[in-house]
């Protein structure tokens, strides 16, 4: 069975698309075949990973529309073998319009992807910061979310909203979604602030967080302008060495292969 | 005439909030009467300033949908004389669906705005990190878009798109919307891409960046954990003192007493 892992917080800038990009392209070079989903109109997952997103090309927008099949819509990424990706385009900033009268609206991309002939061992969404129709079809058609929690202030604000929403889909349509755990991103140890953000995140979600914490890395914020994952633009960088903890961790957790 | 001036960037984590806040506060000290308005259903503008947004209260949602208005629902900050604010709750993250059948549903800002009996010589738009009706509405009833620009690839990235969005909400419901600059935040002088980005945006926008550029300065990111404006908390940092700065530049530049 497919373990499908949506990246979500709608707090901006947290690394949503950094820890989608860097957990999916870890697990691929451990060796197991993973999809991303870019359900972010920015399509920053999509460029990120050296795909030119000015070209017009079908992706998750007519997923989600129904207009065209995931099977025949994902790409292969350049140079990372096992990872495929479904493209985002900024036709997606009109889908949550679209969608707003249709019917099973929120289950959009939970069928798209039940209808695929075949889905590899995981599933990674990357989500826009809003908790509009496009993170809700994500979290609706995930088994868990997984939550970058920025270490800054405004961020830990944010968590009690974000899981508000989580408890409401769960209620009302994802019935077996879970928290994958709370990610802690962009952590400084030379700043104060982040130990508290940190230290009160692990008061609040205890064993929710993980243990591996991704560090504040340059090389992070650099290999998206080279169209590469961290483990393909500075694969010694603390970044790697952080996400590919991380992605072992799921491995083991999950049993992939 | 009251010149309205909103901070949008759909990119997340940019620096809008950080400089609605500070730039309102600023502008508050060199003793213009300022209005800000929080937009974003996250509420940080109005948690940034120590207001508690875990207590229910009337604020943003009631005066875009006609419920009260501003004048009634604007508050005094805390120990900032001249600044008062039009605060958001978690409310508004159900505005966006409930205008969208709504008549006039891009004007509701504006024609509440209009509606005030007085308004001050200047007014703030905080926006959430989306370029749905809540932005739309604060772009249909500015002057002008202030676009912080976060010195990291991504955030460059997505400017081609708002620029695209403020253009048809010039042609189509603002004619008058012009761009009050382009302010480059979070700028760290020790990194080559933060220089890269910084020469981009002057080749790309030229005399529409702001000459004053915000250095990533940690006491920004510590002041809201204080409910204090980075001039409250600490006045001699280059934090406040580019705000001030960028407070200075508008007061000159409309003539703002
Ligand atoms: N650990 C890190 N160290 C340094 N920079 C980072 C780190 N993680 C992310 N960044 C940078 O911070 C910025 C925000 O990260 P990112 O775009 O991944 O966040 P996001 O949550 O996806 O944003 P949005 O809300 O716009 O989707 C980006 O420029 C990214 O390159
Ligand atoms: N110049 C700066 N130096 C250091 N930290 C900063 C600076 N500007 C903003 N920050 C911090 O970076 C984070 C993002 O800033 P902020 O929340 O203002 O961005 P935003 O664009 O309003 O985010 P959102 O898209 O979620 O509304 C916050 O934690 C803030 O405290
Ligand atoms: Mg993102
Ligand atoms: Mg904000």
């Amino acid at each position: 069975a497919t373990r499908i892992v949506c990246i979500a917080n709608q707090k901006g800038g947290v690394g949503k698309t950094t820890t989608a990009v860097n957990l999916a392209a870890g697990l691929a070079i451990e060796g197991v075949r993973t999809l991303l989903v870019d359900l972010d109109p920015q399509a920053n997952a999509t460029s990120g990973l050296g795909i030119d997103t000015k070209v017009p090309r079908r992706g998750a927008y007519h997923a989600l529309l129904g207009m065209d099949e995931i099977h025949r819509l994902a790409l292969p990424v350049p140079e990372v073998e096992n990872l495929t990706i479904l493209p985002a385009h900024p036709d997606l900033f009109g889908a949550e319009v679209e969608l707003v009268d249709a019917i099973a609206r929120e289950f959009r991309l939970k069928e798209a992807l039940a209808r695929a002939p075949s889905l590899p061992p995981i599933v990674i969404i990357d989500c826009p910061p809003s908790l509009g129709l496009l993170t809700i079809n994500a979290l609706t058609a995930a088994h868990s979310v997984l939550i970058p929690l920025q270490c800054e202030y405004y961020a830990l604000e944010g968590i009690s909203q974000l899981l508000t929403t989580v408890q409401l889909i769960r209620r009302r349509l994802n019935p077996s979604l879970s928290v994958e755990g709370v990610l802690l991103t962009m952590f400084d140890a030379r700043n104060n602030l982040a130990h508290q953000v940190s230290d009160e995140a692990r008061r609040h979600f205890g064993a929710e967080v993980f243990e591996t914490v991704i560090p504040r890395n340059v090389r992070l914020s650099e290999s998206p302008s080279f169209g590469r994952s961290i483990h393909h633009y500075d694969r010694a960088s603390r970044g790697a060495a952080a996400y590919r903890e991380v992605a072992r961790a799921l491995i083991v957790r999950h049993g992939l292969q």
